[in-house]
């Protein structure tokens, strides 16, 4: 049986910008990723999940040194989407962990959550693929999470990655 | 140069699934895809952004045929972390456009969202990775969405695929 996890890495000069309060109505995404990639700001990973009273966040992270080019944007955004503010975190990394067929072998995540879990290690936006289960977490804490991960799937030396 | 957008997908059998307002602490995230994987439901993404006031909601897609039991498995959970609410909705489909190097390529989202918004098709969910950048829409428009993103991007017939 293949494994589920095959490696694990982190990344550490990620920064998290969030749009919060926008409403959720076509082409508020749309004007936001335009006006970041004018600006040629590499986007990382984008999280939007559930809407209430049909406003939405839009998250997403971008590279340390693109932190401070992405805030202005977002902030720039904020009167023409109206929406209510804009949030930075400049102290979180990612922790990804991968593998092949993951989301159809059900287990896969709860192990990466719970690894994270019993570290005490809070999971602050997460987002999947096929291959990939990412987690936001607190920068201080992703060595830890590494750890956790790499002991929860058995993995070896070369398949634990700090990717920064 | 490599064209940014290869192939685009939807899946017209999926449901959404939300647990709302739940405790942003370790641990919760952990519970719930454990139960999930306990009862042998397949998790297709996983959606979760900002957290507000230490909560957060967490939202994932199943296959229509594990929906009633996804929803089941959401209720229970809501007493033991301290949820507020349970959402469901039977009615969307997921709309992936699929690339490399993707999310370091600034524009290609933009263009993903610019192609749906310019139909009036609003963005329920997104989760990316570097090769794919899925959307949440209602059921409905995914047929849309998908020649919208077909054409902007310029594929061929068989670039456009309904996966259902
Ligand atoms: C919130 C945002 O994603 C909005 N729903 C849109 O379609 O642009
Ligand atoms: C909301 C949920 O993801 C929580 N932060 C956890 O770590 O489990």
């Amino acid at each position: 049986v293949k494994p589920a996890v095959t490696a694990v890495a982190i990344n550490r000069h990620i920064a998290k910008v969030g749009l919060v309060g926008v409403p959720d109505a076509p082409g508020v995404a749309a004007l936001l990723f335009s006006r970041l990639s004018q600006r040629g700001i590499n986007v990382d990973l984008v999280f939007q999940a559930l809407s209430h009273d049909h406003l939405n966040d839009i998250a997403f992270t971008v590279e340390d040194k693109d932190a401070a080019a992405a805030e202005e944007v977002a902030r720039a955004c904020l009167p023409d989407v109206n929406g209510r503010d804009v949030v930075v975190d400049r102290s979180v990394a990612k922790v990804s962990a991968v593998g092949s067929g993951m989301l159809g072998r059900p287990g896969v995540a709860a192990g990466v959550f719970q690894a994270l879990a019993g570290a005490g290690i809070n999971i602050q936006m997460i987002g999947t693929s096929e291959v990939k289960i990412s987690c936001i977490v607190a920068r201080d804490k992703a060595e830890h999470a590494l750890r956790r991960i790499h002991q929860a799937f058995l993995l070896d030396e070369g398949q634990a990655v700090i990717e920064d």
